[in-house]
């Protein structure tokens, strides 16, 4: 019984705000204003919950951390956690394949097994000794996201490009003590006013 | 071994009976 998980996780993984794609490096990919806009919406809506929330861990990517910087405002006091692992990138060829996003094999040699790390890194059942529910943000990217999900709930990887995400979207998974999974919600951006909603 | 197309109760190598 000691051996044995009891306690159930809360998973939330955010996608980063709308960035300023004409940016050369990751550095210069900076939220914009409407980005701003929709992460200060997306910290709202996650205060609103009223939920106890465990930490806040984030991609390293500009655009993830300037996301996490505007939604820890509205989480005072909690831990935050950067991580290389949840950067954006080509987890596995999809299938059916488009035309006009083709990575190279070496893109989704090195992506997909750092994606695939993170993936065991952060979603599973909780430990034995976890004895109360914890509800994790995760802020980071759409195709890191749609990957997670996939595996998650068993899906073939491969689909992962099926799903479409919102900037500063809520995608909400419960893994119970027993290994199940339970995707509660996909992409929510139902807080967002209409005119706010951007996927690119 | 789950079967096929099922469920893998231990598909985060953390299921107890393993």
């Amino acid at each position: 019984e000691n051996k044995k998980p009891k306690a159930t996780r809360h998973i939330l993984l955010i996608r980063h705000s709308q960035y300023n794609l004409n940016g050369h490096s990751d550095k210069d990919r900076t939220l914009t204003g409407l980005g701003q806009e929709q992460a200060e919406l997306t910290g709202q809506r996650l205060a609103t919950l009223g939920l106890k929330y465990d930490v806040l861990i984030h991609s390293s990517m500009t655009r993830a951390v300037e996301t996490a910087n505007i939604i820890s405002k509205y989480i005072p006091g909690i831990q935050r956690v950067s991580c290389d692992l949840l950067r954006e990138g080509a987890p596995i060829e999809p299938d059916p394949p488009i035309n006009h996003w083709k990575p190279d094999s070496v893109q989704y040699y090195e992506d997909g097994a750092r994606i695939e790390a993170a993936f065991r890194r952060y979603i599973h059942r909780a430990e034995t000794n976890q004895l109360e529910d914890t509800y994790e943000i995760i802020i980071c990217h759409a195709n890191v996201i749609r990957y997670f999900v996939c595996r998650a709930l068993q899906f073939p990887s491969e689909g992962w490009l099926r799903m479409g995400l919102n900037h500063g979207s809520i995608t909400w998974l419960t893994i119970r003590p027993s290994g199940r999974v339970i995707l509660r919600t996909l992409g929510d951006s139902g807080f967002m006013p209409p005119e706010k909603v951007t996927r690119s | 071994e789950p079967k096929k197309g099922g469920w893998d109760t231990n598909w985060d190598r953390r299921e107890p009976a393993f």
